[in-house]
């Protein structure tokens, strides 16, 4: 190997350690590493030149590549336009166990509530101990009607009568919550292909803890794969995580992180901000 | 879950005629990119991946060239961290015994308390369960129900919003009632929120625990080493219990968690059920991490 060779390769080992020390999953570390390699093929690397800043100017350029999604969602232009046709603008909040879908449903809630927009709730978590219980709760807190069968009722139903409800009174929004999964349990996956294929959502939103490694890949990868993934957000970003899960998720599903979850509060919700986590996390 | 990312390595490792220095040169790059991919810290994957290195060069090289004196490096390495198996919670008849389970948000501490009930009972203790998360909204509620299925006792007030008050008032009334073990549950908290942490280590010093329990999420990556680290500064950390080893996530969390406190791991959990629950066994976890 010629010394330019080895120094990429060095230059290139201590970028993936780094990626990988700031939670970015193994294999989203390998891609952009590859992406920067491909991006240097064939160029002459100048004597002079430093080959480690020559390769964190390129990493920006990937991770920005990374983080801007095909197309951006606006998401209270999009419920304005779907208000406009009087039809209810549907969400799904999806996740594996304990990420805050129901936490984030409530500051989502809040959000829009704030934006003027009239919402209902649908309890489509109808397994898990005082998931309807805790779901009121925020909801009452907000203001916002739930509408929920009995527990182990079908969730695909309780999300049908949340829309029926939305649109006999003409509610802008329909927010629904589902139960914690893991993507390796095959019936549960079958139960939220379900739910999504009754309540057709105009958004599904992939609720993803910041704190996971390697797991926030495949849990991208495999609801992506058995429900399409339309946006992420992220949480728990408060807890010091520092935010590689953000680079594996958007690689992965290729749709944007609207927001990142800061706290337990229901304003510690924010948008996204993508040139301060770039900075960030190249710091 | 580790397992099967090491599994490819020590594959490897029994495909070859005989392990010279390249191989284990090769083989040590493996066995990083394994632990990597299972989420163990990147300094404990490098500071192991350096003394099997060290024992296996500096070995008579006929002696390292046995693939299996290879794979027992590793299986001495990982057990060294895994800690060997804790002695058993303490449980004195007759006496209070009280456990206490603290972890951050959403990491399974609630479900876990009514899956450690269950094992208490079916070992035939009276068990009894208490309530000092005044912050999630139903966390009462959750507590109840997972456990009045088991007919197990919950000890909680919806009106006391004092976690330490709620945590000492609940347990004593339960001690009152003749119950062997009293198992109490937390809100989450993380480092980051120095009050909550100030507030852990205010329960535990007023309720004086036999054991302090870290739950920790099977999926915890890069952050399980520094989060453990403050969790055993702020209490006196017993052991650990990983969750939702069910699923997808490879549990090296769990590795940096216990190189991070000293402390093994006790129990895990492997899904939402009361029953799956299961003691954790680090040699055979090993073992079937190595095949
Ligand atoms: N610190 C912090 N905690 C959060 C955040 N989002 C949610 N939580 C907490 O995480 C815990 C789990 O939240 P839930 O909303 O119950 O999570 P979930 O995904 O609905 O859980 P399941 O329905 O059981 O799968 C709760 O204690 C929340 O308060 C966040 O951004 N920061
Ligand atoms: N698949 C699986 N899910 C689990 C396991 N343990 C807990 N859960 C689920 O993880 C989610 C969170 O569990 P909780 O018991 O509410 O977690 P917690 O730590 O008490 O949460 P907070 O009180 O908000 O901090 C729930 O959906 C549980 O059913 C496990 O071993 N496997
Ligand atoms: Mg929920
Ligand atoms: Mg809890």
């Amino acid at each position: 190997k010629t010394l330019t060779e080895k120094k990429m390769d060095e230059a290139i080992n201590d970028l993936k350690l780094l990626l990988v020390s700031n939670d970015v999953a193994m294999d989203t570390a390998d891609e952009i590493c590859n992406k920067i390699i491909d991006s240097f093929k064939g160029e002459q690397i100048g004597r002079l030149t430093s080959t480690k800043k020559m390769v964190f100017d390129t990493l920006k350029d990937v991770i920005t590549g990374i983080l801007t999604p095909e197309n951006e969602v606006d998401l209270l232009d999009e419920i304005k336009k779907k208000s406009k046709k009087n039809e209810p603008y549907v969400i799904v909040f999806i996740g594996v166990n304990g990420t805050g879908k129901t936490t984030t449903m409530a500051k989502i809630a809040y959000f829009l509530k704030k934006n003027g927009f009239s919402i209902v709730a649908a309890a489509s978590d109808t397994f898990r101990a005082a998931a309807i219980e805790q779901l009121s709760y925020h909801m009452n807190n907000v203001g916002i009607r739930v509408i929920k069968h009995s527990y182990k009722s079908d969730p695909a139903s309780v999300a049908y009568d949340a829309i029926e409800h939305a649109k006999a009174k003409n509610i802008d929004v329909v927010l629904i919550d589902s139960a914690g999964r893991q993507v390796s349990d095959k019936n549960l996956m079958i139960e939220i292909q379900k739910i999504c294929r009754i309540a057709q959502p105009d958004l599904k939103i992939l609720i993803a803890d910041s704190l996971a490694g390697n797991d926030a890949l495949y849990q991208a990868r495999e609801f992506d794969k058995h429900v399409g993934i339309d946006a992420n957000i992220l949480t728990k970003l408060d807890a010091d995580a520092r935010g590689g899960a953000a680079l594996s998720i958007s690689f992965e599903t290729k749709k944007p992180l609207l927001f990142i979850g800061v706290g337990q509060n229901y304003e510690d919700l924010i948008p996204f901000d993508r040139d301060f986590f770039i900075s960030s996390i190249l710091d | 879950k580790l397992g099967r990312s090491l599994d490819n390595t020590i594959r490897k490792i029994r495909r070859l005629p005989q392990v010279d220095k390249d191989a284990i040169n090769a083989l040590i790059q493996d066995l990083q990119r394994a632990l990597l991919s299972a989420d163990v810290k990147v300094e404990l994957v490098f500071e192991m991946t350096e003394n099997i290195k060290k024992e296996a060069m500096n070995t008579k090289l006929q002696k390292a060239r046995r693939k299996d004196f290879i794979i027992k490096l590793i299986h001495d390495e990982l057990i060294k961290i895994l800690g060997g198996k804790p002695a058993p919670i303490r449980i004195k008849p007759g006496k209070k015994n009280v456990i206490l389970l603290v972890g951050i948000q959403g990491s399974g501490k609630t479900t876990t308390v009514a899956k450690l009930a269950k094992y208490y009972l079916a070992k035939g203790f009276k068990v009894a369960t208490v309530t000092s998360d005044t912050w999630r909204p139903g966390a009462y509620e959750q507590l109840v129900q997972l456990t009045e299925k088991i007919g197990v006792r919950c000890f909680g007030n919806l009106n006391e919003k004092n976690s330490i008050k709620i945590a000492v008032k609940e347990t004593k009334k339960a001690i009152l009632e003749a119950f062997d073990i009293i198992i109490v549950d937390t809100a989450g908290r993380h480092k980051e929120e120095k009050e909550l942490m100030e507030e852990m280590t205010k329960i535990e010093q007023s309720l004086k625990p036999n054991e302090v329990i870290l739950v920790i999420d099977g999926t915890l990556g890069q952050q399980a080493y520094s989060q453990a680290e403050e969790f055993a500064k702020a209490t006196n950390l017993g052991s650990i219990i990983i969750t939702k080893l069910d699923g997808t996530a490879k549990g090296g969390g769990a590795l940096s968690a216990c190189a991070a406190t000293g402390v093994g791991i006790r129990f895990i959990g492997i899904g939402e059920k009361i029953d799956e629950f299961e003691e954790f066994e680090p040699i055979k976890f090993v073992g079937t991490l190595l095949g």
